[in-house]
């Protein structure tokens, strides 16, 4: 089983 | 802000393909062109569009601004464009619409819409330089045909690029499937090339949906390039002319 990960786990806040 | 685009149908394609993913959006302006990033609601893809300078004739802008547009909106008004008009954008300093002018190149008809802005408190994300994996360049049409065939039977796509091909698959509740592309190249026909770069083998799987949807912008270009590593988002990138592009960044399925 896979869940989904986020955008911003890995592009930080610029 | 004034930007002359030689064809007003560029901009619609955009907005047609990222509007059902991002609602409200700034559109960047500054001298270097027009640029837009924007996540959707559920954090999970991010849509980031550059529209460079060279692409519009002319270009001028003195000065920085945020044009805050509700794509819907810029939808309606974009629907009014014949699609062989001529589109000038006009934006003064510190605005609260952004005019669209649009001209027919072969009668002396001349629209003229006005949006009103928003004010969008936009999150803004750096993207880091990534020399991916694997890079792949496809016909656009062949990656939509892909995504929409293997979205019947399951909700994700694994993407496995080895030095034998790139294979996308899947697994669902009436059973499995899978289409396998090598590189290919056609002399006569380049839009058909397949051109798989690999650095190292990758696999990672993806939500179909957000596939699915990124292929809305397949009438932008006849090629997509797909670029993979390991644990890090997809890009989906559809290029334009004069190094302007459309992309679109998908976070990976991960295991529990």
């Amino acid at each position: 089983k896979s869940r989904q990960s986020t955008i911003d786990r890995y592009f930080s806040p610029r | 802000l004034e930007a002359r685009l030689e064809q007003a149908n560029l901009l619609k394609k955009v907005v047609d393909a990222i509007k059902d993913l991002v609602q409200d959006c700034n559109f960047d302006c500054n001298d270097s062109g027009i640029a837009l990033q924007a996540m959707d609601n559920s954090h999970v893809a991010l849509v980031s569009m550059m529209l460079k300078s060279e692409s519009f004739s002319p270009f001028r802008c003195d000065r920085n601004i945020a044009l805050g547009i509700n794509l819907t909106s810029l939808q309606k008004v974009l629907r009014c464009a014949n699609s062989e008009d001529i589109l000038t954008l006009k934006a003064e300093d510190a605005p609260d619409v952004v005019n669209l002018v649009f001209e027919s190149a072969d009668s002396d008809r001349l629209s003229e819409y006005d949006i009103k802005l928003m004010d969008i408190d936009q999150e803004h994300l750096g993207i880091p330089e990534t020399e991916y994996a694997a890079n792949i360049s496809m016909p656009s049409a062949e990656f939509q045909k892909i995504c929409r065939d293997l979205m019947a039977l399951s909700e994700s796509v694994a993407i496995e690029c080895t030095k034998e091909g790139v294979k996308f698959s899947c697994n669902g509740d009436i059973g499995s499937g899978s289409v396998t592309l090598r590189s290919h190249t056609n002399v006569d026909k380049p839009e058909n090339n397949v051109e798989i770069d690999l650095t190292e083998p990758v696999a990672l799987t993806f939500s179909l949906k957000y596939l699915v949807n990124f292929c809305k912008a397949s009438g932008l270009s006849g090629q997509v390039k797909l670029c993979l590593s390991n644990e890090v988002p997809l890009l989906v990138e559809y290029g334009l002319a004069s190094n302007s592009y459309l992309r679109f960044y998908l976070a990976p399925k991960i295991g529990d």
